[in-house]
């Protein structure tokens, strides 16, 4: 799971 | 970033400056939860602790500072404007919130992707949105009279939820090894909570009858 991926989300 | 991302987020503002326009113009507050406002400035101030260190897009930076300078300065207006705030439902805004904040946090301390302050915080503050709208949809019910502003408030917040699920639904067919469990699962219970509210804000809205929710 690429967790970074997801922190572009607000 | 595809459409119902943006449309989302593009919700989620409107919701914002629908409250602060209540709020800044008709100095005004009523029929909004303070507990409500301040679960989500707490929501933003852990979520964006990368602000400064993480850089996605200039989007995402001016849209952070956005929600965070709203989020605190609603609960300043309601805390500290003396016309705000005696408009404030004090009496009928009365959950306590503690027990949702307690409750994330150790689900956060519990269950996460990777044990880091920031990265515990950020799940805190995924579990703590879920639940946050609670406050708001409790004073509505006791309140019984709920102007249009207050109702099309808590409409787009709704709406942003529901505009953020169809895009992670989206993004998980376009994007590869785009799973988020904590995410998903949070975010379909705050949908949720909001479903009842929306069945009878449709149907107020349709009968073009003044919106009540029952006891």
């Amino acid at each position: 799971v690429d967790s970074e991926l997801l922190k572009d989300e607000l | 970033m595809n459409a119902f991302r943006l449309a989302g987020d593009m919700t989620h503002l409107i919701s914002v400056l629908v409250l602060l326009l209540k709020i800044h113009t008709i100095k005004s507050c009523a029929g909004i939860s303070l507990k409500t406002q301040e679960l989500y400035a707490l929501v933003f101030a852990t979520r964006y602790l990368d602000i400064f260190t993480d850089f996605i897009s200039l989007y995402n930076t001016v849209m952070k500072l956005i929600f965070l300078g709203s989020s605190f300065s609603i609960v300043w207006y309601m805390r500290r404007h003396k016309l705000v705030q005696r408009s404030y439902d004090k009496d009928h805004d009365t959950f306590r919130h503690q027990l949702l904040v307690l409750p994330c946090l150790i689900l956060a301390l519990l269950i996460h992707e990777q044990f880091t302050f920031k990265e515990v915080m950020w799940t805190f503050s995924i579990y703590l949105e879920a639940v946050a709208i609670l406050p708001q949809l409790v004073l509505l019910q006791r309140t019984r009279n709920i102007d249009n502003l207050t109702g099309q408030y808590v409409f787009f917040l709704g709406a942003y939820r529901s505009l953020y699920i169809l895009n992670w639904i989206y993004r998980y067919f376009t994007e590869p090894h785009y799973v988020h469990w904590i995410t998903w699962i949070s975010g379909l219970v705050q949908t949720l909570l909001y479903a009842d509210f929306f069945y009878y804000y449709i149907s107020s809205w349709k009968n073009n009858v003044k919106l009540t929710l029952p006891a």
